[in-house]
């Protein structure tokens, strides 16, 4: 149920 | 060079213990603010943030910035010869080839010497945004740990929902559903069982218990655990150390139905 998202989605590369 | 010491071996084996199966290689940054590690797992749905602040060992001493690159199943290896009351000693040149760790017993006269060969390791770093959480809950780690593998066994993933009722746990799966609500309470008499539940609006937020009873590996480390979510946001699971160290889980929502 529902897909997983990527951490990176929310937090930018520095 | 680098040179840290903690009273008890212990902190760091637990902390390696508890990253070690979602991490594999990674550097320890260390410059004079203490020794800090930022990574995400493979398949870059879960981020670990580890903080030893200087002021957690005794002595401290970093006089340029040190990035070791560790395997940790490799450091895994070496820290088993470390008894937990053992005092840990640390010890890198300024451009490292390998990471000197010496365990001294308080009890006896023993010492051990231990070189670990370290690893360039290219690592991108994340900027995680300061966060004013919808929702922050501060329960008993092994609540925290029962409720998350009590779950796993019916599902994969976990709805959270926090409101002014309580935080709600829940899940559906092929053999039934379960659902676990706390309310906030304390105990006078132990507060490490306390249950703080402070909201702002209600959140209502999906995760992947897999991940989370990974994150739970850290129960050993502090008796209460900070879980803080906002809708849309990864989940923070937070595991305070003494001196303002911490070790920190951050986690990817689940999207959609």
């Amino acid at each position: 149920k529902g897909s997983q998202g990527s951490i990176m989605s929310f937090f930018s590369k520095k | 060079m680098l040179e840290a010491k903690l009273d008890q071996a212990s902190i760091l084996k637990k902390v390696v213990d508890a990253i070690k199966d979602l991490v594999q290689d990674c550097n320890f940054d260390c410059n004079d603010s203490g020794i800090a590690l930022q990574a995400m797992d493979n398949s870059h749905v879960a981020l670990v943030s580890m903080a030893l602040k200087a002021e957690s060992f005794q002595p401290y001493r970093c006089d340029r910035n040190i990035a070791l690159g560790l395997n940790l199943t490799s450091l895994t290896k070496v820290l088993r010869a470390a008894q937990n009351e053992d005092m840990l000693t640390l010890r890198a040149e300024d451009a490292p080839d390998s990471l000197n760790l010496v365990f001294e017993s308080k009890a006896d006269d023993r010492i051990s010497e231990y070189d670990l060969k370290l690893m360039d390791i290219d690592q991108e770093h994340l900027g995680i945004p300061e966060t004013e959480y919808a929702a922050t809950i501060t329960l008993p780690s092994s609540e925290f740990r029962r409720i998350c593998t009590d779950l796993m066994a019916l599902s994969e993933s976990v709805t959270i929902d926090a409101s002014k009722d309580g935080v709600k746990f829940s899940c559906t799966g092929d053999i039934g559903n379960g659902a676990v609500t706390l309310r906030s309470h304390t105990n006078v008499d132990k507060p490490e069982l306390n249950v703080d539940i402070e909201l702002s609006e209600p959140v209502s937020l999906t995760f992947s218990l897999k991940y989370l009873v990974n994150f739970c590996k850290a129960s050993a480390l502090s008796h209460q655990v900070k879980i803080c979510l906002s809708n849309e946001v990864p989940l923070l699971v937070e595991y305070a150390l003494e001196n303002q160290s911490h070790l920190r889980f951050y986690l990817a929502p689940k999207i959609g139905d």
